[in-house]
């Protein structure tokens, strides 16, 4: 985060504008692959860590933002 | 019964109708975070380029964290035309039990906050989305070297348990806000429904 921003928020930025018109759950799944195949050091920094998202929804439709 | 038929082509029962106005709030701490500035420009730049009229606020306090969204909900209440969606990203550091801190050091939690829309008449039925950038806790995911059968130097992620989650997570979602649900909803409608929240990490651990 330090350098460029958090993993999630950039890496959902990036799949958001790449993908117009896709349903969210949809690309927020695609988000958390790809945070998850990050490997990050951790505040200690002699240890490599995973990061996961957590995804709660109560949608009752498709949302698609363009 | 009708079987679900996830192929069904997107139209008004199936796709949140999103053609009136959007929202966003963007609450973010970036004193004490370095490079989360970053964060604030891209995901500024991306709701507007999503046509959502947005509104950043930088540094608040935990009071006015509770004070931007009571207002972002009296605007919406009193907006003219209909609401179709809105958004909400709160970034800032997290509490070892889920709270996030505003820039005065003082706990909020974010579960409170969000329930401020679930209560604003103008977004039932509208989808709200809710983005939080923070920690969760202080248990860090790790790394672990495959054993058995699993093994031959493939990795694989475990969980690391330096505490439990039971003491990570005793400040929970239902404690939280049990008794603050929303009352004066339509008839039939949940006010719990129509929501989607993306944490950035787990319950009870750290975010990167």
């Amino acid at each position: 985060r330090d350098d460029k921003g958090s993993d999630f928020i950039q890496t959902l930025v990036e799949v958001l504008r790449a993908n117009p018109g896709r349903d969210l759950l949809e690309l927020l799944t695609e988000v958390n692959r790809r945070v998850c195949e990050q490997d990050v050091l951790g505040p200690d920094c002699d240890e490599l860590r995973k990061a996961c998202l957590e995804i709660r929804s109560s949608l009752r439709h498709r949302l698609c933002l363009q | 019964v009708e079987p679900w038929r996830p192929e069904l082509a997107p139209g008004p029962n199936t796709q949140y109708d999103l053609s009136k106005t959007r929202a966003a709030l963007l609450l973010a701490v970036i004193q004490g975070r370095p490079g989360a500035q970053h964060d604030v420009e891209a995901l500024g730049g991306l709701c507007r380029a999503l046509g959502f009229e947005t509104t950043v606020r930088m540094d608040p306090t935990a009071q006015a964290f509770r004070e931007e969204l009571a207002q972002f909900q009296k605007q919406l209440d009193t907006c003219r035309g209909p609401v179709s969606c809105v958004l909400v990203a709160l970034m800032a550091h997290g509490g070892p039990q889920g709270q996030l801190l505003g820039a005065d050091g003082q706990e909020v939690q974010p579960e409170a906050l969000m329930q401020e829309l679930s209560c604003c008449r103008v977004l039932w039925g509208r989808p709200k989305v809710f983005l939080l950038q923070a920690c969760r806790g202080d248990v860090l995911q790790m790394y672990a070297e495959a054993q058995g059968p699993l093994g031959n130097g493939n990795f694989f992620p475990c969980w690391s348990l330096k505490r439990t989650l039971e003491s990570a997570s005793s400040n929970s979602f239902s404690e939280v806000t049990a008794g603050s649900s929303c009352r004066g909803a339509p008839p039939g409608r949940s006010d719990q429904a129509d929501i989607l929240t993306v944490y950035s990490a787990a319950e009870g651990y750290v975010a990167y």
